[in-house]
Protein backbone atom coordinates (compact mmCIF):
# COMPACT_ATOMS: atom_id res chain seq x y z
CA UNK A 1 0.00 0.00 0.00
CA UNK A 2 1.66 3.33 -1.16
CA UNK A 3 -1.09 5.78 1.19
CA UNK A 4 0.70 7.79 2.92
CA UNK A 5 0.91 7.01 6.75
CA UNK A 6 -1.30 8.73 9.32
CA UNK A 7 1.15 10.64 11.67
CA UNK A 8 -0.46 10.31 14.58
CA UNK A 9 1.53 8.31 17.24
CA UNK A 10 4.64 10.09 18.97
CA UNK B 1 -5.66 6.00 21.98
CA UNK B 2 -5.22 3.01 23.95
CA UNK B 3 -4.19 1.79 27.24
CA UNK B 4 -0.51 0.47 25.81
CA UNK B 5 0.10 3.45 23.40
CA UNK B 6 -0.23 5.67 26.76
CA UNK B 7 1.55 3.06 28.75
CA UNK B 8 4.42 2.98 26.36
CA UNK B 9 4.54 7.04 25.88
CA UNK B 10 4.74 7.09 29.60
CA UNK B 11 7.41 4.67 30.30
CA UNK B 12 9.19 6.48 27.58
CA UNK B 13 8.47 9.87 29.95
CA UNK B 14 9.70 8.06 32.27
CA UNK B 15 12.85 6.74 30.99
CA UNK B 16 13.79 10.65 30.21
CA UNK B 17 13.26 11.42 34.07
CA UNK B 18 15.39 8.76 35.48
CA UNK B 19 18.28 9.64 32.89
CA UNK B 20 18.06 13.11 34.03
CA UNK B 21 17.29 12.89 37.61
CA UNK B 22 20.55 10.70 37.67
CA UNK B 23 22.37 13.28 35.34
CA UNK B 24 21.21 16.06 37.97
CA UNK B 25 20.67 14.11 41.41
CA UNK B 26 24.31 13.23 41.40
CA UNK B 27 26.05 15.31 38.82
CA UNK B 28 27.34 12.67 36.64
CA UNK B 29 26.65 10.76 33.12
CA UNK B 30 29.01 8.04 33.53
CA UNK B 31 27.90 5.27 31.37
CA UNK B 32 25.96 7.31 29.51
CA UNK B 33 26.33 7.65 25.99
CA UNK B 34 26.36 11.41 24.47
CA UNK B 35 26.33 9.48 21.08
CA UNK B 36 22.57 8.12 21.75
CA UNK B 37 21.08 11.00 23.20
CA UNK B 38 22.47 12.94 20.46
CA UNK B 39 20.61 10.65 18.26
CA UNK B 40 17.24 10.90 19.99
CA UNK B 41 17.81 14.81 19.55
CA UNK B 42 18.25 14.15 16.24
CA UNK B 43 15.28 11.45 15.68
CA UNK B 44 12.82 14.38 17.75
CA UNK B 45 13.32 17.35 15.46
CA UNK B 46 13.28 15.46 12.36
CA UNK B 47 10.16 13.47 13.34
CA UNK B 48 8.50 16.40 14.97
CA UNK B 49 9.04 19.16 12.78
CA UNK B 50 5.05 18.61 12.26
CA UNK B 51 4.41 20.52 15.10
CA UNK B 52 5.09 23.55 12.86
CA UNK B 53 1.94 22.33 10.22
CA UNK B 54 -0.24 19.67 11.71
CA UNK B 55 -2.35 19.24 14.94
CA UNK B 56 -3.04 15.40 15.99
CA UNK B 57 -4.04 16.41 19.71
CA UNK B 58 -3.31 18.58 22.57
CA UNK B 59 -1.32 15.53 24.05
CA UNK B 60 0.43 14.71 21.00
CA UNK B 61 1.27 18.23 21.02
CA UNK B 62 3.00 18.71 24.42
CA UNK B 63 4.76 15.39 24.52
CA UNK B 64 6.26 16.51 21.07
CA UNK B 65 7.67 19.53 23.15
CA UNK B 66 8.43 17.48 26.08
CA UNK B 67 10.64 15.07 24.31
CA UNK B 68 12.21 17.64 22.09
CA UNK B 69 13.13 19.52 25.25
CA UNK B 70 14.46 16.71 27.61
CA UNK B 71 16.79 15.46 24.81
CA UNK B 72 18.35 19.18 24.07
CA UNK B 73 18.59 19.07 28.28
CA UNK B 74 20.49 15.38 28.56
CA UNK B 75 22.57 16.72 25.29
CA UNK B 76 23.00 20.05 27.37
CA UNK B 77 24.49 18.78 30.63
CA UNK B 78 26.81 16.01 28.73
CA UNK B 79 28.38 18.55 26.26
CA UNK B 80 28.36 21.71 28.18
CA UNK B 81 27.16 21.73 31.95
CA UNK B 82 30.75 22.48 33.95
CA UNK B 83 30.59 19.46 36.28
CA UNK B 84 28.71 16.94 34.94
CA UNK B 85 30.79 17.27 31.02
CA UNK B 86 33.77 15.74 32.75
CA UNK B 87 32.12 12.82 33.82
CA UNK B 88 31.21 11.92 30.61
CA UNK B 89 33.10 8.66 29.63
CA UNK B 90 34.48 9.71 25.95
CA UNK B 91 37.08 7.03 25.67
CA UNK B 92 34.43 3.92 26.07
CA UNK B 93 31.33 5.86 23.41
CA UNK B 94 33.21 5.11 20.18
CA UNK B 95 30.44 3.97 18.54
CA UNK B 96 30.57 5.57 15.06
CA UNK B 97 27.16 6.88 14.77
CA UNK B 98 27.58 9.00 11.90
CA UNK B 99 27.06 5.67 10.29
CA UNK B 100 23.51 5.27 11.65
CA UNK B 101 22.41 8.76 10.75
CA UNK B 102 23.91 8.47 6.74
CA UNK B 103 22.55 5.04 6.85
CA UNK B 104 19.19 5.90 7.65
CA UNK B 105 18.94 8.72 5.28
CA UNK B 106 19.80 6.68 2.12
CA UNK B 107 17.22 3.86 3.60
CA UNK B 108 14.45 6.94 4.14
CA UNK B 109 15.40 8.53 0.52
CA UNK B 110 14.89 4.76 -1.47
CA UNK B 111 11.99 3.72 0.85
CA UNK B 112 9.32 5.95 2.05
CA UNK B 113 5.97 6.09 1.31
CA UNK B 114 5.88 9.53 0.17
CA UNK B 115 8.65 11.24 -1.61
CA UNK B 116 8.26 14.65 -0.01
CA UNK B 117 10.90 16.76 1.88
CA UNK B 118 8.88 16.46 5.16
CA UNK B 119 7.71 12.92 4.88
CA UNK B 120 11.61 11.56 3.89
CA UNK B 121 12.97 13.44 7.11
CA UNK B 122 10.30 12.18 8.95
CA UNK B 123 10.86 8.25 7.51
CA UNK B 124 14.12 9.20 8.31
CA UNK B 125 13.88 9.49 11.89
CA UNK B 126 11.80 6.28 11.96
CA UNK B 127 15.03 4.67 10.90
CA UNK B 128 17.54 6.72 13.21
CA UNK B 129 15.19 5.72 16.11
CA UNK B 130 15.38 2.22 15.53
CA UNK B 131 19.21 2.01 16.07
CA UNK B 132 20.20 5.01 18.01
CA UNK B 133 20.43 2.99 21.22
CA UNK B 134 23.21 1.00 19.58
CA UNK B 135 26.34 3.11 20.99
CA UNK B 136 24.61 3.00 24.54
CA UNK B 137 23.91 -0.84 24.04
CA UNK B 138 28.40 -1.23 22.99
CA UNK B 139 29.01 1.40 26.10
CA UNK B 140 26.95 -0.52 28.70
CA UNK B 141 29.35 -3.49 27.38
CA UNK B 142 32.36 -1.70 28.15
CA UNK B 143 31.44 -0.20 31.13
CA UNK B 144 32.05 -2.59 34.51
CA UNK B 145 29.39 -1.94 37.03
CA UNK B 146 26.29 -0.18 35.25
CA UNK B 147 24.90 1.90 38.25
CA UNK B 148 21.18 1.13 38.92
CA UNK B 149 19.66 4.70 37.18
CA UNK B 150 21.62 4.03 33.74
CA UNK B 151 20.32 0.34 33.67
CA UNK B 152 16.59 1.35 34.76
CA UNK B 153 17.30 3.99 31.82
CA UNK B 154 17.62 1.32 29.59
CA UNK B 155 15.29 -1.01 30.67
CA UNK B 156 12.44 1.64 30.28
CA UNK B 157 13.40 2.10 26.83
CA UNK B 158 13.05 -1.00 26.45
CA UNK B 159 9.91 -1.72 27.55
CA UNK B 160 8.47 1.49 25.82
CA UNK B 161 9.03 -0.12 22.36
CA UNK B 162 7.42 -3.30 23.97
CA UNK B 163 4.31 -1.23 24.68
CA UNK B 164 4.48 0.35 21.05
CA UNK B 165 3.94 -3.11 19.35
CA UNK B 166 0.93 -4.32 21.64
CA UNK B 167 -0.27 -0.98 20.86
CA UNK B 168 -0.15 -1.71 16.78
CA UNK B 169 -1.53 -5.21 17.40
CA UNK B 170 -4.50 -3.37 19.26
CA UNK B 171 -5.03 -0.71 17.11
CA UNK B 172 -4.44 -3.43 13.80
CA UNK B 173 -7.26 -5.46 15.32
CA UNK B 174 -9.61 -2.74 16.16
CA UNK B 175 -8.96 0.08 13.54
CA UNK B 176 -10.54 -0.33 9.89
CA UNK B 177 -8.05 1.54 7.76
CA UNK B 178 -4.59 0.69 9.52
CA UNK B 179 -1.30 -0.04 8.43
CA UNK B 180 2.11 1.71 9.30
CA UNK B 181 4.49 -1.15 7.76
CA UNK B 182 7.55 0.98 7.87
CA UNK B 183 6.72 2.15 11.38
CA UNK B 184 6.12 -1.82 12.37
CA UNK B 185 9.53 -3.08 10.33
CA UNK B 186 11.54 -0.84 12.34
CA UNK B 187 9.97 -0.90 16.02
CA UNK B 188 10.43 -4.71 15.54
CA UNK B 189 13.73 -4.51 14.84
CA UNK B 190 14.25 -1.61 17.33
CA UNK B 191 12.75 -3.62 19.96
CA UNK B 192 14.91 -6.83 19.26
CA UNK B 193 17.53 -5.09 19.68
CA UNK B 194 17.11 -5.31 23.78
CA UNK B 195 16.34 -8.92 23.92
CA UNK B 196 20.01 -9.25 25.07
CA UNK B 197 20.46 -6.40 27.29
CA UNK B 198 16.65 -7.24 28.76
CA UNK B 199 18.22 -11.04 29.49
CA UNK B 200 20.86 -9.77 31.62
CA UNK B 201 18.82 -7.30 33.27
CA UNK B 202 16.51 -9.54 34.60
CA UNK B 203 19.04 -12.33 35.29
CA UNK B 204 21.19 -9.97 37.28
CA UNK B 205 17.50 -8.51 38.83
CA UNK B 206 16.61 -11.71 39.96
CA UNK B 207 19.79 -12.44 41.49
CA UNK B 208 19.50 -9.66 43.08
CA UNK B 209 23.35 -8.38 41.73
CA UNK B 210 24.71 -5.47 40.21
CA UNK B 211 23.86 -5.32 36.33
CA UNK B 212 27.11 -6.37 34.25
CA UNK B 213 26.56 -6.71 30.44
CA UNK B 214 29.15 -9.67 29.44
Amino acid sequence: KDVPQDHDEL
Amino acid sequence: MNVFRLAGDLTHLLSLVVLLLKIVATKSCRGVSAKTQELYAIVFVTRYLDLLFSFVSLYNSVMKVVFLGSAFSIVYFMRYHKVVRHTYDRELDTFRSSFLVAGSMVLALLINSKYTFFEVLWTFSIYLEAVAILPQLVMLQRTGNIDNLTGNYVFLLGMYRGLYILNWIYRYSTERRYWQMIVWVSGIIQTALYADFFYYYLKCWNENRTLVIP
